[in-house]
């Protein structure tokens, strides 16, 4: 694809939420996230694009943004975990779902996909200890009222460790 | 080093 040579993460994940696409574009999802695992700082840029983005007061934009942050967390790995588990990317979130900050002006749909991808991590990345704070802060302060549930083929585990057997 | 500064700064949002 000689086209996508010039493309920036920027580019790309405009063209992934351009609020005219009809459905989600997955070759502009993939694009963005092939982007990530190619630029030595490719996870904390794309964290930064991406909150802008889920912050949109266009739902259909805010939603795409979301599917794609989904996406990178399937696809880029580590290194893209690392960024989405600290507090300065889980802010953005929080933002998004709290009534003190955006969510009042914020679709339910919006704000039930994020505690949902936030929930799914909690379960999918044990180790991330500052998504379960944000997770159980938000319970704490009765946003989320019950854990979601998660449908099987969205969480986040590639595949299954594998488990030491009793000799 | 430069780590360990951002691990200070990251904090949770304000409630």
């Amino acid at each position: 694809m000689a086209e996508a040579e010039g493309e920036s993460l920027e580019s790309w994940l405009n063209k992934a939420t351009n609020p005219l696409n009809r459905q989600e574009d997955w070759e502009y999802i993939i694009g963005f996230c092939d982007q990530i695992n190619k630029e030595l700082e490719g996870p904390q840029i794309a964290v930064r694009l991406l909150a802008h983005k889920i912050q949109s007061p266009q739902e259909w934009e805010a939603v795409q943004a979301l599917t794609v942050l989904e996406a990178c967390m399937k696809n880029c790995g580590q290194r893209f975990h690392n960024e989405v588990g600290k507090f300065r990317f889980l802010n953005e979130l929080i933002k998004v779902v709290s009534p003190k900050y955006l969510g009042d002006r914020v679709s339910e749909k919006v704000k039930s996909k994020i505690i949902e991808l936030l929930y799914s991590w909690t379960v999918a990345l044990p180790d991330e200890s500052k998504i379960k704070d944000a997770y159980y802060m938000l319970k704490r302060q009765g946003i989320v009222l019950s854990d979601p549930v998660i449908p099987a083929e969205s969480t986040l585990i590639p595949s299954p460790p594998a488990r030491p057997k009793n000799p | 080093l430069g780590e360990e500064s951002e691990e200070r700064d990251d904090h949770l949002l304000p409630m």
